[in-house]
């Protein structure tokens, strides 16, 4: 079994890997992933080694293998459905990434309550919908992971609704530690972690 | 001198310190932070020995104390005058967000170059200026971090300036390594490692 940091990492390690592979790179060292990441080799070889990624002497890691078993452990060697709850700033940022569609994650769908904003285009795929219309959308498109975009005041009933539709898996945007039973997986986005990252870098005049 | 994933779990413990110290807990166990966080208390137990934070048997750790130590350790114990290039999204979204204030990240501007956006307000102590101002407004206003909001095309050209009007700390939303001399810091930030951290935890079902 991966420890989630060691899988958190590997998250880091595909985007450089799919970067390479952009640029027609067949292999990689551990050495030269450590020097972009700000790694150490060592670090990275043992990383691989808990799924059997061993990389040849001399010429280290194939990009396309390596990029493979990756995405089957974060299990992103399927497509999942995704549906953002609250189309405000940060719901509609998501909605246009495409960061996130090329990482398997598909959003099929984007609700509001605002009369203002329901009827809306994001893009010619993407329309702002009612939240009341959320059962029939989660069912219809087999959504298998809710997005909430919502302000903090409301975002535990959100919540509630939600698992009530049948949603196992939850991206919270929300500054607040919501409840959930144990089968539902809360993954908290907080944004002020990487200011804290920069801060205690720039005290430390770390590389 | 303490590793940086340590840092970045001390900031997580941070966030839960600073929500029971609101709800007026004085002291906390390393097991119930380790229940909050689904961490294992002997994980808490070292980290926080880095810095000599030790709990008395029995009664745990003095949230405040602690609050503190981590506070100095993270560089977020004094103020940072912080930028905002793109009052897109994600830059509105920052500049409206309450909890970077709360951890000693001020907002201290917010530029862009459209137009329709400079002159609008973002609430009493904020107006979108012209980011042609952008080298007045980081010397009178001694701003420390920029925080990158632009799209990807112009994102190396928008950082070659702010880091030659002197700015040392980068947070970064343009999904794009960034080049940048070896004295400026940037912290890249990937909603998109959320969702894989997700989507890892779904398929192996994990709590
Ligand atoms: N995690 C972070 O680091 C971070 C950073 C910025 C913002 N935020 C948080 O993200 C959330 C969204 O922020 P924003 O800037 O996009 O806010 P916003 O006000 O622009 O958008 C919120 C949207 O939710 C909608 N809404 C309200 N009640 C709803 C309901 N019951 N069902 C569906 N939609 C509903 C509103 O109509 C609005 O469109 C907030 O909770 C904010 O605190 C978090
Ligand atoms: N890291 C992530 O996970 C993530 C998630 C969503 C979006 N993004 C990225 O964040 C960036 C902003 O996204 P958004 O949704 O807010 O986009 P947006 O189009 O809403 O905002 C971009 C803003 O930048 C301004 N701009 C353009 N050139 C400029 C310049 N030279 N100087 C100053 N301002 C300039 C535009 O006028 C616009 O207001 C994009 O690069 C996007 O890919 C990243």
């Amino acid at each position: 079994k991966i420890p989630k940091p060691v899988a958190r990492r590997l998250a880091i390690y595909y985007r450089v890997l799919k970067e390479q592979s952009k640029n027609g790179a067949e292999t990689i060292s551990s050495s030269s992933l450590g020097r972009m990441l700000d790694l150490k080799p060592s670090q990275i070889r043992k990383d691989l080694s808990y799924f059997g990624g061993f990389g040849k002497r001399g010429t280290g890691y194939n990009v396309i293998d390596l990029m493979k078993s990756i995405e089957k452990i974060l299990g992103i060697d399927k497509r999942w459905n995704v549906l953002i709850i609250g189309a405000g700033k940060i719901g509609r940022a998501l909605a246009n990434y495409p960061g996130l569609i090329q990482d398997g994650f598909t959003i099929k769908g984007i609700v509001d309550v605002s009369e203002k904003k329901i009827g809306k285009t994001i893009d010619e795929h993407l329309t702002i919908e009612d939240v009341a219309e959320m059962e029939k959308i989660i069912r219809e498109r087999k959504i298998e992971i809710g997005v909430l975009c919502v302000p903090s005041d409301v975002a535990q009933k959100v919540l509630n609704s939600v698992i009530q539709y049948g949603i196992k898996g939850i991206v919270n945007f929300v500054p607040k530690r919501l409840k959930a039973p144990k089968d539902v997986m809360i993954e908290d986005v907080q944004i002020s972690l990487s200011f804290k990252a920069l801060s205690f870098r720039m005290v430390n005049s770390e590389r």
